[in-house]
């Protein structure tokens, strides 16, 4: 699933 | 993954634990901030709600739980510790951290990417961790002597940020699809923060002096 920008950073 | 946004989270896994290595070794908190802290420990309870429902990565759902295990551990040394809890200078942190959460959540309320609960609560994370450090710079202005291990948590507090910014810049040359301007914007205001602490820390090391900001 694509990760909507920034989401997949802490 | 990028090299940047990797150096930015060791970055900031080294600042945590230097500070809990400062708490828990010398069972001291002079000098730290309990409001920045329970301010940082609200930053990754409300970014990190999706820790149970989207599952990224191993090393992204680790670092989670160390950065929530952290900061909240951290509060509860500095509150409850019979120890550390007497080191805690009350009367210097009185930065009252509410000013900053609700203009925080009330922009968060009208500038959003989307409007819904979690969405809300993670840009409220993003633009309350932009104002955290607040409580704490005031309190080194405060307290004259800043100890190594407290200059050096914010120093590498400040730098992930910052080292987060070149993360930014290569994905929006290296992806489709690029990182929305909110999380930019407050990146960039965050790090521009610590701008003066910054410079005095280099200072500090250049002339080999103990570390003071000016009051």
């Amino acid at each position: 699933m694509e990760h909507s920008s920034g989401k997949d950073e802490l | 993954m990028n090299i940047f946004r990797l150096a930015g989270d060791m970055t900031h896994l080294a600042s945590v634990l230097v500070l809990l290595l400062k708490i828990h070794t010398i069972k001291s908190c002079a000098g730290v901030s309990l409001k920045t802290q329970e301010l940082y420990a609200l930053v990754f309870a409300t970014r990190y709600l999706d820790i149970v429902t989207d599952f990224i990565s191993v090393y992204n759902t680790v670092m989670k739980l160390i950065f929530l295990g952290s900061s909240f551990s951290i509060v509860w040394y500095i509150r409850h510790h019979r120890v550390v809890r007497r080191s805690y200078d009350k009367d210097q942190d009185t930065f009252r951290h509410y000013l900053l959460m609700i203009p925080c959540m009330l922009l968060a309320l009208f500038v959003h990417e989307k409007f819904t609960f979690k969405e809300v609560m993670w840009t409220f994370s993003l633009y309350l961790e932009a104002v955290a450090i607040l409580p704490q710079l005031v309190l080194l202005q405060r307290t004259r002597n800043i100890d190594n291990l407290t200059g050096q948590y914010v120093f590498l507090l400040g730098a992930y940020r910052g080292l987060y910014i070149f993360n930014w810049i290569y994905r929006y040359f290296t992806e489709p699809h690029f990182v929305h301007w909110i999380t930019w914007i407050a990146g960039v205001v965050q790090t521009l923060l610590y701008a003066d602490f910054f410079y005095y820390y280099f200072e500090s090391w250049k002339n080999n002096v103990r570390l003071q900001l000016p009051a």
